[in-house]
């Protein structure tokens, strides 16, 4: 899956995302990705978030959503990623999945949830302090 | 992390999305502009086999797509699910804020929007694709999804069904409500 914010020279948020959802699923089966507020969101007065993982799980907790409404109340943006797995690994401690988010002055963050074979989350950061589109690592709670 | 803008932020190190999406940008696209294309660079280039057609084959051995973008000034949202044959999802869901009134179309239906919207009607599995499901029915459909079905989801594929005495039970438990113990 990928997830995507955008935050423009005016504050203005665009999110999305794209994927072809989980291998072997039950034909039908729709995960978080398409799902306002699960799979991204974007609130130009507060921020932009996306969510990539198992989608069975993370849907149920609207995690895009709920790290937007946390840096609306100035929560910084790695906080407010982390604060949204935390609230994922109290239902279900083994989930696979990881949030990016950035609010509307540029900041930006992500958080992952640790489980064997995935202990960091690599992810792409393109602003102008940065000469090029550059991966970026987080260290997963 | 440095405060400045413009920024684009993407999961996982597809480069070539996140290349894309700021060039849109440098270019004076929109925002919208700049996610869509992201996004649907890693349509085209198969993104680690998670996103695009060729990858993830379902039970029957078909790949679908999911996708959704979201406007942070108006709060419109246009999005996809499950869309069967075409392969611009994100193209699609784009579709669906600037033509239609709605916010999520799925299925096949959305597919027949998409081809009315001008996407081209094509065949989203490869070799690859194929291939992985091939190996998957030859492992017993390991791992799959089902739980408490016969035969043993966890053993053998399917076609699986629900266990005759948990039907019979709960026949029983609703009928019993309905006579005597209902608000």
């Amino acid at each position: 899956t990928i997830g995507m914010v955008v935050i423009g020279e005016n504050g203005t948020v665009a999110s999305g995302t794209s994927t072809n959802g989980a291998v072997h699923k039950i034909p039908g089966r729709v995960g978080d990705s398409p799902i306002t507020g699960a799979g991204s969101y974007a609130d130009s007065t507060a921020g932009g978030a996306a969510a990539t993982g198992d989608g069975d799980i993370m849907m149920r907790f609207l995690p895009s959503y709920q790290a937007v409404e946390y840096m609306r109340m100035g929560t910084d943006p790695a906080v407010a990623c982390q604060k949204v797995i935390s609230r994922i690994q109290k239902y279900a401690p083994n989930f696979f999945g990881a949030v990016i988010c950035a609010n509307t002055t540029g900041s930006y963050g992500a958080a992952c949830n640790k489980i064997p074979g995935f202990t960091q989350f690599h992810f792409m950061v393109s602003s102008p302090s940065l000469s090029q589109p550059t991966e970026k690592v987080v260290d997963c709670i | 992390s440095p405060a400045a803008l413009p920024v684009v932020v993407n999961t996982w190190a597809f480069r070539k999305a996140a290349e894309t999406a700021w060039r849109v940008l440098q270019l004076g696209g929109s925002e919208l502009d700049a996610v869509e294309r992201g996004c649907g660079q890693c349509e085209i280039d198969q993104c680690d086999g998670s996103v695009g057609y060729g990858g993830s084959p379902d039970e029957s051995g078909e790949t679908t797509l999911d996708a959704m973008i979201m406007d942070g000034n108006t709060m419109e949202v246009g999005a996809v699910a499950d869309l069967r044959h075409v392969k611009n999802a994100i193209g699609v869901a784009r579709k669906v804020i600037e033509h239609t009134k709605h916010t999520l179309l799925v299925g096949e239906s959305a597919s027949l929007f998409a081809v009315r919207m001008g996407f081209p009607y094509e065949d989203l599995t490869t070799q690859k694709s194929l291939l992985m499901y091939s190996k998957w029915l030859n492992q017993n459909c390991q791992p799959n999804y089902w739980k408490n079905v016969v035969p043993d989801s966890s053993e053998s594929c399917g076609p699986y069904k629900r266990p005759e005495k948990i039907i019979y039970k709960e026949e029983l438990t609703i009928s019993q409500r309905s006579i005597h113990n209902h608000d």
